[in-house]
């Protein structure tokens, strides 16, 4: 199962994960 | 009689070893494309018809219900220990760590958390909905996104059309931003959650879901693996939207359902049923790109942290 996630933002977003990373709920996957 | 036996004699013998020749020389001539043009190795559109005429949305099924069968007590610890071992299961975050307690294998699927093991960073503008291994994120630019890297899928495919605006123009993704002064952007991220993996989600931000939208199509796997291999599995796969707003603009969740865990559960949209039985169809779903649309109520809203639902096996 997969979880897909689509949504904007303003650019200076950044997603603060790497490809391959394993997540928990509520860990932080991207600052403004 | 003589002619009509020796034809199906002849039928029958070489009928597989054609198809097999078939798709040999087919995979040799994707592989060689592939490798000619510097792609990722991805399915060729005959491995991709074969993939999904396999019968996997009735395996499914079955395994839901295998799953939901009683286990006996005396055999949990067995059943259970070995589902934990093979797949990595950490029991100790378990609300309830005791493999008595949980009577059937999809229970044990779902089983809820422990208070407090999954803190909420406050600091982060979104947050992780479900544990899992990150498949791949970033923006989605020209209309696409990426399933992992070099390999894309259309947004407009996976969302379905916007219709919620009338502002429409024909560049989907102006259509879909709710600020459109070239201040924001489009940015995705996929989860990937493995068998032995907590399977309940959460909302990753505060947010409100204008309208959800079921696509009834297949159920492959969403193995990395798989998704690496077949281009536009996100879009041809079951899955539930829920499309809103949150503080910066559109937001989207999609739960993606996959072989062996197809019945995705909202737990505030009764509505919503997933992987429901069609018969013994063998072939690709006809009607993957249609989909049931419900508009939610102006009430609902999704806290961060918030738990949402839970993926069935099944």
């Amino acid at each position: 199962s997969t979880i897909v996630l689509l949504f904007e933002a303003p650019k200076n977003f950044k997603f603060t994960i790497k490809t391959g990373q394993k997540v928990k709920v509520g860990e932080s996957l991207g600052v403004l | 009689h003589s002619a009509w036996t020796k034809w199906t004699g002849f039928l029958l013998r070489w009928t597989p070893v054609g198809i097999c020749l078939f798709g040999v020389i087919d995979w040799q001539l994707h592989k060689q494309k592939s490798e000619r043009e510097s792609l990722p190795r991805t399915a060729s559109s005959f491995q991709s018809k074969v993939y999904c005429s396999l019968p996997l949305r009735i395996i499914s099924r079955c395994w839901g219900w295998l799953a939901a069968c009683y286990v006996p007590v005396s055999l949990r610890p067995y059943i259970y220990g070995w589902y934990s071992n093979a797949f990595g299961v950490n029991m100790e975050e378990a609300l309830y760590p005791d493999y008595k307690y949980y009577n059937s294998l999809a229970a044990f699927f779902t089983r809820p958390l422990r208070e407090g093991v999954r803190p909420i960073d406050n600091r982060a503008a979104i947050v992780s909905p479900a544990d899992g291994r990150v498949l791949h994120f970033g923006s989605a630019q020209n209309k696409l996104i990426e399933e992992v890297k070099g390999v894309n899928y259309s947004v407009s495919s996976f969302l379905g059309p916007v219709t919620w605006h009338k502002r429409l123009n024909g560049n989907f993704e102006e259509e879909l931003k709710e600020i459109n002064d070239g201040s924001t952007e489009l940015f995705q991220c996929v989860i990937y959650l493995a068998p032995g993996d907590y399977h309940r989600f959460h909302s990753p931000a505060e947010w409100q879901p204008k309208l959800r939208r079921h696509f009834v199509g297949e159920l492959l796997s969403v193995n990395p693996r798989i998704v690496n291999w077949l281009p536009d599995l996100f879009c041809l796969n079951e899955r539930a939207v829920y499309m809103g707003k949150w503080e910066h603009g559109f937001f989207s969740y999609a739960a993606v359902g996959a072989t062996n865990v197809g019945s995705v559960q909202i737990y505030m949209d009764d509505d919503l049923k997933t992987n429901r039985w069609m018969g013994l169809q063998l072939g690709a779903h006809k009607d993957r790109h249609i989909y049931d649309e419900i508009e939610l109520s102006n009430k609902t809203h999704f806290g961060r942290g918030e738990m949402l639902g839970q993926f069935n096996m099944g």
